[in-house]
């Protein structure tokens, strides 16, 4: 019929690239400038870009959603998938048993802040806890840690005067297994990519202890040096899981993205503030759809 | 021919990502490729091959005079003033205690006296890490109580100063989210009562986007006067140098280049610029 003609022409016309790829570059241009401003790996985000690119231009339009819909759809899929799926396994240790855990990361991340927030929510499931400071280098890391201890309630061990930290190590897990503690954290002084020795310490300490779990702590802010950094820790030792921290601020972390690339680690937690309680379970939608604002 | 913006369309998009990956927030970036494409539109070059290397050095101009050094030992004797304070700011972990021990360091080598003022009565551990800092140093440290205001701590530290002819404070503040209402009217109240003759933002060069943010939010709260990066040993490319400079305008004077009191170095803006560039 006449109207049914009409009726498909004018879809075409709707359909047409000349009216659509302005406006699909538009698009494109849009969720590359939010996720650029959230730290996420240039080359990431211009390789996304071109797959959203071919999705969005070849698919048909799904009934009732925009073409921008689909656009930011088929992103936030794509990164949800990077980052493990949507369906965030709750954390939890065996009752009985004993797990070490070991924090590793650069220089300021949050590591000793983030072993009292450990402590804080593995207490609720009723376990036991200890950290062990193996940070014998910067200064009033025994003090900061054992007052984080007080304050959580968790068992404390450090050694003012050892100066090996696979020592201090050994002896500090050795001491809690002994004692029965069910969490061992092991906190160690914060290091980077290029200080080599300083990561051969850490695959010593991992060797002296035997982690069940080696935690990468990472801080929210970082920018494009995430996906480096993260290769050093796991070349080391093997990353099993990611803490990151301070997105209470502005920072959208990003450069997690990267740092989940690079070791195929799952995040479990993001820090959220300076007190121990201020510590969630990492889930990957809710990440995801503030990196694209 | 002259250069139409078409012509220049590969180039600016080439140090836009250039950009970008050495850690320029996004903003940044992109208002520099502005400016150098205003520049540089109509501008007559005679073959397309020079568009490259003409945009090139254009690039290095304006990064240049987007980014300041400074000598902190030419701030504190142009002001003259004794005790002369410095009060030290900025985000969590970025190294600001450790910052405040090197600047101390290089301070005493050119034969000034100093004090250090405890202000960060926060965090667990802050005072006993300052305290060190201050033994192995051998500076007097003032320091009150934890949860004691840090406003207090700063006032004392100066009185102290005056009463023994010391040349210079060094106050140290608890790192704060900018985005922390609470937190930035506390930084705002140290300010006012100390007063310092200088304020001192520490930024970590491995911040992403964050450090345009960080410097502009402190920035409003109390005036920055000079800046410090840290880390640059850990590989940044020293991008937050850009962000920062070309938000508040003020002087980027050191480098933090390790975690001992010698790893400071003073600035020097060719360094991020071939960074970028290279
Ligand atoms: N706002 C905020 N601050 C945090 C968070 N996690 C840690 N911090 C703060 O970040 C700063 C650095 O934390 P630390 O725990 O000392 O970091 P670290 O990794 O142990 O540092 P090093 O041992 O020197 O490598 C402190 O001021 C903490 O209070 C967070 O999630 N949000
Ligand atoms: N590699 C490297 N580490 C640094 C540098 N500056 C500081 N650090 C380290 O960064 C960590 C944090 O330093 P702090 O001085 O505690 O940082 P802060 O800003 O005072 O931290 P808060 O008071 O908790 O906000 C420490 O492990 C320092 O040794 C640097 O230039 N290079
Ligand atoms: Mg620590
Ligand atoms: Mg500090």
């Amino acid at each position: 019929s006449l109207s049914g003609a009409l009726g498909s022409a004018i879809k075409k016309v709707l359909r047409a690239p000349v009216v659509d790829e302005k406006v699909v570059k538009e698009l494109i241009r849009d969720i590359q400038r939010a996720l650029l401003q959230s730290d996420v790996n240039v080359k990431l985000v211009l390789e996304l870009s071109k797959n959203i690119e071919k999705k969005i231009l070849e698919e048909d339009l799904p009934p009732g959603i925009t073409r921008r819909e689909l656009a930011i759809k088929v992103v936030y899929d794509e990164l949800v998938g990077l980052l493990g799926g949507d369906k965030p396994q709750l954390p939890k240790y065996p009752k009985g048993r004993t797990t070490i855990v070991l924090l590793v990361g650069i220089q300021g991340s949050g590591k000793t802040t983030s072993a009292s927030k450990l402590t804080f929510y593995f207490k609720k499931q009723g376990l036991s806890m200890g950290l062990v400071c193996a940070d014998n280098f910067r200064a009033g890391a025994y003090d900061q840690l054992s007052q984080l201890a007080t304050k959580a309630g968790a068992e404390f061990y450090g050694d003012r005067t050892n100066s090996n930290a696979v020592d201090i190590a050994k002896n500090g897990v050795k001491a809690f297994k002994e004692k029965g503690i069910e969490v061992i954290i092991v906190d160690t002084a914060g290091r980077h990519k290029n200080e080599s020795d300083l990561l051969s310490e850490i695959s010593q300490i991992a060797e002296a202890v035997k982690p069940d779990e080696i935690m990468l702590v990472l801080d929210g802010t970082i920018g494009q040096q995430a996906m480096q950094q993260a290769e050093a820790f796991d070349q080391t030792t093997k990353i099993g899981t990611i803490f990151l921290t301070k997105l209470d601020g502005s920072a959208k972390g990003g450069g997690a993205l990267s740092a989940v690339a690079a070791t195929k680690a799952p995040i479990r937690f993001i820090g959220t503030g300076e007190g121990m309680e201020e510590i969630e379970v990492f889930s990957p939608g809710r990440f995801v759809s503030r990196l694209l604002g | 021919r002259e250069l139409s913006e078409k012509d220049l369309e590969a180039s600016l998009w080439n140090f836009q990502v250039a950009l970008m990956e050495c850690d320029v927030a996004l903003l940044v970036a992109e208002e520099l490729t502005s400016r150098l494409k205003a520049k540089m539109v109509g501008t007559k070059v005679k073959r397309l091959g020079d568009i490259t290397p003409l945009v090139q050095s254009a690039f290095e101009d304006l990064l240049k005079e987007n980014l300041a050094s400074g000598d902190l030992l030419t701030i504190i004797k142009a002001k003259g003033k004794k005790p002369f304070s410095i009060m030290f700011i900025g985000v969590n972990g970025t190294g600001k205690t450790t910052t405040i021990a090197k600047v101390a360091r290089y301070l005493m080598d050119h034969g000034l006296t100093l004090v250090f003022a405890a202000a960060d009565t926060f965090r667990a551990g802050s005072e006993e890490q300052i305290e060190v800092h201050a033994n192995r140093l051998n500076v007097k440290v003032i320091k009150h109580k934890y949860g004691a205001d840090p406003a207090a701590v700063a006032y004392d530290a100066i009185s102290y100063a005056k009463n023994n002819n010391i040349d210079l404070v060094l106050i140290d503040t608890a790192g704060r989210m900018q985005t922390d209402k609470g937190l930035m009217d506390q930084l705002q109240k140290i300010y006012r009562v100390a007063s310092p003759d200088l304020s001192i933002f520490v930024g970590d060069s491995l911040t992403g986007n964050d450090a345009l943010q960080q410097a502009e939010e402190f920035n409003k709260c109390v005036p920055i006067d000079a800046v410090i990066l840290t880390k640059i040993d850990a590989d940044s490319k020293g991008g937050a140098a850009i962000s920062i400079s070309a938000s508040i305008k003020k002087p980027i004077l050191f480098l933090g280049v390790g975690q001992e009191y010698k790893d400071i170095i003073p600035f020097d803006p060719e360094w991020v610029i071939n960074n970028v560039l290279g």
